[in-house]
């Protein structure tokens, strides 16, 4: 199957997100 | 204990895998049998999708803050941190030494590079830990099987890379397997980091 792939720059952006938060 | 099925949110983005999060500390007084280790890891919490890891780790203490002989580890769902768990005991980990102050910097590093499928190497990783000691911490990365080379050593090179080691970085791989024999010839310590 698909393997889910995030860079680190991508999981940081993901920080600043609402959902995160 | 059943435990609520953890599952990405609306709008979420979706790990590979569930990752849960442990915290253990050592109880100075008591030998770390693996009786005595499994009372004092605890569960603190499953995530599914980034931001459900972002919003619980932004509440945790940051490792570099932690006080005494504690870890926090972070293992797959359904992956306890112990050498004696199904996945784990065929296995090892790689360790890296860190002089005080570089703990919480790693760890989160590390943690990304696990999160994102940065190793590339399958099924293979278990979870990593950041262990505080009182001279320097430690961290570590296990992995499900010890004697297969192109994972370990695979393992080895891309934390060399996302954790932007120095060419003289020292790192070390551990069976479990010896951990245990190590550990329980002398005190009959045989379980994760101890």
């Amino acid at each position: 199957g698909t393997r889910i792939i995030y860079d680190r720059k991508f999981l940081l952006d993901c920080r600043n997100s609402p959902i995160a938060r | 204990i059943r435990r609520k099925t953890v599952t990405p949110g609306a709008g979420e983005h979706p790990l590979q895998y569930n990752y849960t999060f442990w915290y253990s500390r050592r109880t100075p007084s008591r030998p770390a049998n693996t009786q005595s280790y499994e009372q004092n890891i605890r569960q603190m919490g499953t995530v599914a999708s980034v931001e459900q890891f972002w919003k619980f780790y932004s509440h945790l203490v940051r490792p570099g803050d932690l006080t005494g002989h504690s870890d926090f580890h972070l293992f797959k769902e359904g992956i306890k941190p112990m050498w004696e768990d199904e996945a784990n005991k065929n296995g090892g980990k790689w360790i890296i030494r860190l002089r005080k102050g570089l703990a919480s910097r790693f760890w989160e590093n590390i943690i990304l590079a696990m999160l994102g499928e940065q190793f590339m190497v399958g099924e293979e990783i278990c979870g990593v830990v950041v262990s505080i000691r009182f001279q320097e911490d430690i961290l570590s990365i296990w992995n499900k099987t010890a004697n297969d080379q192109v994972t370990t050593s695979r393992i080895r090179d891309t934390l060399r890379r996302v954790l932007n080691l120095p060419p003289n970085t020292i790192m070390e791989y551990k069976t479990h397997n010896d951990s245990l024999k190590y550990m329980s010839q002398f005190t009959g310590d045989n379980s994760s980091f101890r």
